[in-house]
């Protein structure tokens, strides 16, 4: 489904916002530029309640099951995951390197922190990231704006907490800007 | 605005049964 008007069925429980989940990979001979990463990342689907999601997230290969250079976003639908975005572009993302092992139950509670809006900080939460990568997996969570450090101290906080990292676990946050550069 | 907030205990439970409570 990749309709943009996703409403809840009946007696289903509504999302705050609708997401959508997008799906990207990359082949290793092809140039990163920003085109190539537009060309590369598709729409799988929108969903607009609890059980649409897990209807949804069920059919889903669970991303450490991913093999090579693969991404799944779920970003608030209209924000396309790329910081060129409106949405993104004054804004940043929280990274955690993850060893591998680790990506799939990081990710689904990551994900379930955003959907049930735990994160407590307005319209400021974008979307999520989950990226496979050969050494290590990576998490990242995006908000609109990068220099409203009362936000991004919360959104780590709250990170902290769901995720119940480990201790080592060290985090970072980039503002697309440096992204960029 | 009122938003609908959700705990992940709840959101497993949905996932569980998925017929409308």
């Amino acid at each position: 489904n990749n309709n943009i008007n996703m409403c809840p069925g009946v007696g289903e429980h509504p999302l705050q916002y609708n997401y959508t989940f997008w799906y990207s990979r990359r082949t290793p001979s092809r140039p990163a530029s920003s085109q190539s990463y537009e060309q590369n990342i598709r729409q799988i689907g929108t969903v607009a309640s609890v059980e649409q999601f897990w209807r949804f997230y069920s059919h889903l290969v669970r991303p450490g099951d991913l093999s090579g250079h693969s991404d799944f976003h779920l970003f608030k639908e209209g924000i396309k995951p790329m910081w060129e975005d409106e949405s993104n572009r004054s804004g940043g993302k929280w990274i955690i390197r993850l060893r591998k092992g680790l990506a799939s139950r990081f990710w689904e509670n990551i994900i379930l922190a955003m959907l049930g809006e735990q994160f407590m900080v307005g319209e400021e939460i974008c979307g999520a990231v989950v990226s496979i990568r050969f050494q290590e997996d990576i998490l990242s969570i995006w908000n609109r704006t990068s220099n409203d450090q009362m936000t991004t101290s919360r959104i780590r906080d709250t990170l902290r907490r769901v995720l119940n990292l480990p201790t080592n676990t060290i985090m970072e946050y980039k503002t697309h800007n440096d992204s960029l550069r | 605005g009122t938003r609908i907030i959700y705990d992940r205990k709840f959101l497993l439970e949905c996932r569980s049964s998925p017929v409308a409570k």
